[in-house]
Order: C-alpha cells, then sequence, then structure tokens
C-alpha cells in the first residue's frame, strides 16, 4: 500500500535491547487509544510501543508517531479455547509526549467505529506487515480487499463447523485461496467503508493457516464490543 | 510479434494426465442408504406410525426415493451419486482426450472431449489442418505456424480473442456476477477450463453446483463471477493443477474499474485546534502513478 492510505493503523512493536520488533497491528480509534487483539497482549506495558503513521518498519520514517503503552485493557471475557481465541479484543492507552498523544497528519488519523453492520458480501480491507507467502513479516504495509461472509456459511461443516461464536465473523473467500491475513496481522483493522467514511468492522484475530481454501481469515467484530469500548475509554478519561 | 505468438502458444500448450485412479463406481442406478444402522429400528421400537422418510423428497436431481422402514434409499440417475444424489460421478475415468479436456455430461454417454482446435473427437488425437475451413470469426486472418496443429488468429480492430471471436461490446458492467458474454480466456493467456470439466468435479463452484443456471455457468468455458469477484474469472490449469485467473475482459465504458477510495473531494484538514474531528477520512490521492 501507499502512505497514508491507512492512517489509523498502527505497529505494537516489543522494546529489544538492539531494534524494537513489531508483532501485532493495532488500529487508532482516538488519539490516546488504540485498539488491537487481545491475544496480542503477552508483555507488560512497559515493554511495549505503539508506532503510528508507519509505512516501512526497517526504516526511520518522517512521519511516524511514537509512544509508550500507559495501560493496557484486555477484555474480561477474552479467553483461548482449543486455541481459538474468543473475544479477542484489548485497548492500549498510550502515554502523552509533552502533554499530547497522537497528532493529527496526513499519515495518522483516527478511523470511525461502527454502530450498523455491514451485510455478507460487503467489500471491506485490510492491511498489515504480517506473513507473506515469502516472508515472516512485511517491511512494507500490505493490504487487501476481502470479501464479508456470512456466519452461516463460515460455520458450515466445511468451513469453521460451528466454532465461531458472535465476537467473531469471516471475511475472504469460502471457495478460491484469495487474499488473507496471516500471522503479524492480528490487531489490525478490517475496514470497511460507508458514506465515504472508513470503519474499522473487525480486528485481524485467527484462521486455519492463511489463505487456504474453505478457511478464511476470523476477525474481531467491532460491533459486539462497541459499549465496552466506549464505556472503557469514557471511565479512564475521567 | 513472434515473440507474442510464440507465448500465446504456450501459455495454452498442455499434455494431458491422467489425475484419477479410483476404483470404477456402480455404473447405473446406485443405491445409497441413510444414516441409520440395522439395529436402531428394532432397539427404539419404531412402530408403522412412523413418518414416510421419503415424504420430504430427500432425493436431488430426480432420484427415486425407495422406503425402507425408517430408512431412505435415493436411486440415483446417471451421473449422480451420493446418498442424496447430490454429487456428480466422474465419469471421465476411463476416457482419455488427448489435446483437449473431457466433460461432464447429462445425457448419455455422460462425457464427452472438448479438443483444442485443431484436434478433432472423439478423442482429439488427430489434427485436421488449423486453418482450413477458417476459424478465426470476425474476419480474422489464420496464420499456420511451423509445428503443424498451431494457428494465430490476427483479428481486424476492435476484434480480439484466440478466434477473434470478442467484440468491443462484450465488458463486464458494474455487477460482475451480471457478465454474459463470451470471453473464454485468462489474463495469462489459458483457455478457461470448461465449467463442467471431470477436473472442477471436487470444487465448489462448476456447471453442477446449485442455481448454476442463475449464475450463467452451464456446459461452457465462459467467464464469469458467480461470487461478485472484482471482474469475471475462470478455472484454468496450470502445471497439471487447477487454478483459477481473472478473465482478459474490459469493462464496460460508463463503469470505472472498482476503487476503494471515496469519489467524494477529500475532506480539508482540520485546524491544529480541531484535531481528529473527523474520522475514517484518509487524505491520500485515491490513484496512484505507476
Amino acid at each position: 500500500t501507499t502512505a497514508g492510505k491507512h492512517p489509523w493503523m498502527a505497529s505494537l512493536q516489543m522494546k529489544t535491547s538492539k531494534r524494537n520488533r513489531h508483532f501485532c497491528g493495532g488500529v487508532l480509534i482516538k488519539p490516546c487509544w488504540v485498539l488491537t487483539a487481545g491475544h496480542c497482549i503477552e508483555q507488560p506495558a512497559e515493554n511495549l510501543q505503539v508506532v503510528l503513521g508507519k509505512q516501512n518498519l526497517k526504516k526511520r520514517e518522517h512521519q511516524e508517531q511514537i509512544f509508550d503503552v500507559e495501560k493496557i485493557i484486555v477484555h474480561s471475557k477474552y479467553k483461548e479455547k482449543d486455541g481459538i481465541p474468543h473475544n479477542d479484543i484489548a485497548l492500549l492507552k498510550l502515554k502523552p509526549v509533552d502533554g499530547h498523544c497522537a497528532v493529527e497528519t496526513k499519515y495518522v488519523k483516527t478511523v470511525c467505529l461502527p454502530d450498523f453492520f455491514f451485510p455478507a458480501g460487503t467489500d471491506c480491507f485490510i492491511s498489515g506487515w504480517g506473513a507473506t507467502e515469502t516472508d515472516e513479516v512485511s517491511r512494507q504495509l500490505l493490504d487487501a480487499n476481502v470479501k464479508l461472509i456470512s456466519q452461516r456459511k463460515c460455520n458450515s461443516p466445511t468451513a469453521y463447523d460451528h466454532v465461531l461464536d458472535e465476537s467473531m465473523f469471516c471475511a475472504g473467500n469460502l471457495q478460491r485461496p484469495r487474499a488473507d491475513s496471516c500471522q503479524g496481522d492480528s490487531g489490525g483493522p478490517l475496514t470497511c467503508i460507508e458514506n465515504g467514511s472508513y470503519y474499522v468492522y473487525g480486528l485481524v484475530s485467527w484462521g486455519d493457516g492463511c489463505g487456504l481454501k474453505n478457511k478464511p481469515g476470523v476477525y474481531t467484530q467491532v460491533t459486539t464490543f462497541l459499549s465496552w469500548i466506549k464505556s472503557k475509554i469514557r471511565s479512564e478519561s475521567r | 510479434s513472434f515473440l507474442a505468438d510464440l507465448l500465446r502458444d504456450e501459455a495454452d500448450e498442455y499434455e494431458y494426465y491422467d489425475e484419477y485412479t479410483q476404483p470404477e463406481q456402480e455404473p447405473f442406478l446406485q443405491q445409497q442408504f441413510s444414516e441409520d444402522p440395522d439395529w436402531f429400528e428394532s432397539f427404539f421400537g419404531y412402530s408403522d406410525t412412523k413418518k414416510d422418510p421419503c415424504s420430504s423428497n430427500p432425493c436431488k436431481n430426480n432420484g427415486e426415493c425407495e422406503n425402507r422402514g425408517s430408512r431412505f434409499s435415493c436411486l440415483c440417475p446417471e451421473p449422480y451419486a451420493g446418498t442424496t444424489c447430490e454429487k456428480v460421478k466422474n465419469m471421465c475415468l476411463e476416457k482419455r482426450c488427448h489435446r483437449g479436456d473431457c466433460l461432464i455430461t447429462l445425457t448419455p454417454p455422460y462425457f464427452q472431449c472438448s479438443c483444442n482446435h485443431p484436434y478433432n473427437s472423439p478423442d482429439c488425437r488427430q489434427a485436421s489442418s488449423p486453418c482450413r475451413p477458417n476459424p478465426c470469426k470476425n474476419g480474422g486472418t489464420c496464420i499456420r505456424h511451423r509445428i503443424r496443429s498451431k494457428f494465430t488468429c490476427e483479428c481486424p480492430e476492435p476484434f480480439r480473442g484466440r478466434f477473434c471471436e470478442i467484440g468491443p461490446d462484450d465488458c463486464y458492467g458494474e455487477a460482475s456476477s451480471e457478465y454474459r458474454g463470451k470471453v473464454n480466456q485468462a489474463a495469462n493467456g489459458k483457455t478457461c477450463l470448461h465449467w463442467n470439466s471431470h477436473l472442477l468435479l471436487d470444487y465448489t463452484i462448476n456447471a453442477f453446483m446449485e442455481d448454476a443456471d442463475a449464475y450463467g455457468i452451464g456446459e461452457h468455458n465462459f467467464c464469469r463471477s458467480p461470487d461478485e469477484d472484482e471482474k469475471p474469472w475462470c478455472y484454468i490449469r496450470k502445471n497439471h493443477k487447477v487454478e483459477w485467473d481473472f478473465c482478459d475482459i474490459s469493462p464496460c465504458s460508463g463503469t470505472a474499474e472498482e476503487s476503494p477510495w471515496p469519489t467524494d473531494s477529500p475532506t480539508d484538514p482540520p485546524g491544529s485546534n480541531e484535531m481528529f474531528k473527523i474520522c475514517g477520512q484518509p487524505e491520500i490521492q485515491r490513484t496512484v502513478k505507476r
């Protein structure tokens, strides 16, 4: 993708003594708040940093904004059962730098939160620095189009056979191997357009392999957690 | 031009190979039973008042339902099989179409070779003269190659396609699923597999899927988009494997290539005191120079 096409895209990185390491995606929903997948949170807040406006992970870029994490809020009902994450969502509160969190630029913007549903078949977008056919991590931010898949079809015996609950949905293609998210994309956004604005409808969560027929990507259903997101941000902002 | 011809030819060159080695199944009506085992009825004491298992017409594709007490069995007409006659048998197991593809048909003998031009039926082994009679449509000129069976149609503007059969009106509109044109060539130059090819029996999209007619899919190899993809596509055979590719079709004039970007002009960036007032609005240009 090109710089500025997904200005809400965040890179979650682990602070290491040498080079900081990208491990998950995230999405900027408020200047001080980034949404990500619950399963991305394995480290204490002090070991994490969030980079906004990023394009090439291997370069220092003039448009990037780097923040430490002040607080991590993983959903209380987040659980992993048989290797599958349920209620896979978490909020990261950014630590302000010089009194402010993210500064809006051409490359850093917030995405909208949806309080409505997009129908199955809607064309949506995914982005991330996750694994590709050839590498474990892509240094460049990549994006792809995916179609929303109905819960009924994705829970059919030939696909995920009733593993999906209401905190998840599928997107991609059931019949043919098509573009998909993969390891390292977790927590990143699946956005869909309504009236010319982008809404974060899903967060990259899990899938059986990547890009396989009958095994599309599974995303956290953001609408399910709308009141949770709002209440957590409200209570933290008081 | 020669190189282009060569590439085009090579793009569609393949050898037939034997893929299926399954044992042959019952050649005619196939009986399939429902799932309850024999002991089930006596153990649970089924009575005569039990509902007729055939009353719900469980057999598809004109299969004949036979009442077996608590169970049913379907007598499936050729080429169907499966518990409810929902599957299509591979009738091409014994058939070899040397320079072509074996297709499953719904009338006897339930298979047929579709031969690459200029190879002929019944088994696509023998080639006739590639340019006589002229296979090129719409005033196209047939050019022979050094290899006896190879040819190229040189098409007058605006016609194109292997046989100059594609006119300028053959294009796809905003809903790609509504395309009913006759393009049968993938973007990489390969000729599309027929939707009733035996190679597609294990795929969910083929000529025998539910509502195939409604999607314009049948016993042909024209590009279609039953899953409303960004443009029509088809299955192709590449390196002895079945793959799919988008087709070499243009959008109809007035139908812009679908863009993920809003068509409105970008919102003015808000002032520093109004930061993040608007969500979900990227500023960058929607087209990027390549």
